[in-house]
């Protein structure tokens, strides 16, 4: 994504439509505007709302010259544009264009909308392919999601949401998110806290589920981690809660669209939620072109949502959307990633926002705005089985820094 | 050398320009551009729209410039044109 430079200062934003494009009702024109405006606020604190008077962003259908000295060009070419923040957010559509709604014909007004919305946040052109704020009209997507990308996007500008609504705020519409709903298994959770991570906190992976939950693998079994521990009634055998799936995983990682991808030797397997998504296990050469079998862990970054697999001293980036995925610039060292150590067991997002990578008994918090680790007291790296898995007594050589934690 | 002559260069050129890739174009007058300052747009271009990067004006390139599209600029302060700063 790309960040224009202006933001607004205030989270409340007002709208009105002062003119309506000629073949649509102004009802229908009004109840797509705020859809598009909801996909932004699903994100965010962001909230809008139709006013009359002076407001915020101001949107107009207008055709060819219409006094901003950007005409509009007729149907096809140019669709629409709006002005970023620092310039008042307006967002003019060409009224030549065969607006629609809900429609394979013409041009699908909510999807436009939502894109110049985006420039009216602050937001440039990505070069994302997948994401709305690419700069080309794809057609209509009655599927259509956000990208992590977009999404990356304006929480950089707004910061993320901290209500609890659902993410599309728009739930009647059947548009928005539209992930698929995990095939997830009911896990119970009863006795006593497994404590054989705390002996030999090493282990496999570790990754985010697409219902949020975060597992470690180790050999044939899994945990499920607690905000600061590990639930109890695990460890549980991989064979049972991913049927299919081997144990002695390199690495896993859930993608944006919802599906967990698992990795081992030169083989990869892919889940929807706990159920296996198709015919696997496939050669990572077929499905991940350019990444290299035997690899140390993969994740999605949060700096670009981009995938990122680690072998060695070396990491290569992955972007599906691209032609090649990954580009002849890589391998690039490690070195790169300020502060994290070659020959890494595991790396992941958590819930917080941080990526976190690990090697043998400790672990790396790493600063995506600062790219570097993070410079904290205790130091990284710091105990796994301390910070992570809620043992008091890690064994010797384990505890890193951790000690000061006092 | 002068490329807004060449089949499609000139069209190519205001796209270029109205999106960010070059420096204003006048429709309405021949202008003379370091070649490879419009190979580098059309580079950009390519860079930018996940094209193959020939630095060419290729079939898909110029099937990619007639996509609809928005109007605002790919290219917003770059700072190209401030790099002694």
């Amino acid at each position: 994504y790309a960040l224009q430079g202006s933001r607004w200062k205030v989270k409340n934003l007002s709208y009105k439509i002062s003119k309506y494009p000629p073949k649509l009702k102004r009802k229908e024109v009004d109840a797509e505007v705020q859809r598009a405006f909801n996909v932004w606020s699903g994100y965010t604190d962001l909230s809008f709302t139709p006013k009359s008077g002076q407001v915020h962003i101001e949107i107009r259908f207008e055709t060819g010259e219409h006094g901003d000295g950007d005409p509009f060009d007729g149907p096809g070419g140019t669709l629409a544009h709006a002005y970023f923040p620092v310039f008042g957010g307006d967002a003019h559509f060409d009224a030549s264009e065969s607006w629609s709604i809900n429609s394979y014909r013409g041009t699908n007004l909510f999807q436009v909308a939502a894109h110049e919305f985006g420039h009216s946040l602050g937001l440039s052109h990505s070069d994302v392919r997948s994401a709305l704020m690419a700069p080309f009209y794809r057609g209509y997507d009655p599927a259509f999601s956000l990208d992590q990308d977009d999404v990356s996007g304006i929480q950089a500008l707004y910061g993320k949401k901290t209500t609890k609504s659902a993410p599309s705020g728009d739930d009647d519409a059947g548009v928005g998110e539209s992930q698929d709903v995990p095939n997830t298994v009911n896990e119970p959770e009863s006795g006593s806290r497994d404590t054989s991570l705390c002996q030999d906190p090493t282990f496999d992976t570790i990754f985010n589920s697409a219902d949020g939950f975060t597992y470690i693998f180790k050999g044939s079994k899994y945990w499920r981690l607690t905000e600061e521990s590990i639930a109890p009634g695990y460890p549980k055998m991989i064979s049972e809660g991913w049927p299919g799936l081997v144990g002695n995983i390199d690495a896993a990682f859930t993608y944006k669209n919802g599906k967990s991808y698992f990795f081992k030797g030169s083989k990869y397997w892919r889940y929807k939620g706990r159920k296996m998504d198709g015919d696997y296990p496939k050669d990572i050469s077929e499905g991940f072109t350019g990444i290299p079998n035997d690899i140390d862990t993969a994740m999605v970054w949060s700096g670009n949502g981009k995938i990122y697999f680690f072998k060695g001293t070396k990491f290569w980036r992955f972007d599906p959307s691209q032609r090649p995925p990954v580009k002849s610039t890589y391998p690039k060292l490690i070195s790169n990633w300020e502060g994290v150590p070659d020959s890494l067991s595991a790396a992941f997002q958590w819930t917080n926002g941080y990526t976190y990578f690990y090697k043998d008994a400790t672990y790396y918090r790493f600063n995506d705005r600062a790219f570097s680790v993070d410079q904290t007291n205790p130091a990284f790296p710091r105990s796994t089985a301390y910070w992570w898995f809620g043992c008091q007594d890690a064994p010797s050589g384990t505890v890193g820094t951790s000690e000061s934690r006092g | 050398g002068a490329v807004s002559s060449a089949p499609g260069g000139s069209s190519a050129m205001l796209y270029l320009s109205q999106y960010g890739y070059l420096g204003p174009v006048k429709a309405n007058s021949s202008q003379l551009l370091d070649e490879s300052s419009f190979r580098k747009a059309v580079e950009d271009f390519q860079s930018f729209a996940g094209l193959t990067v020939t630095g060419e004006l290729d079939d898909q390139t110029m099937e990619t410039m007639q996509l609809p599209r928005c109007g605002v600029k790919d290219k917003v302060g770059t700072g190209d044109n401030r790099a002694k700063r």
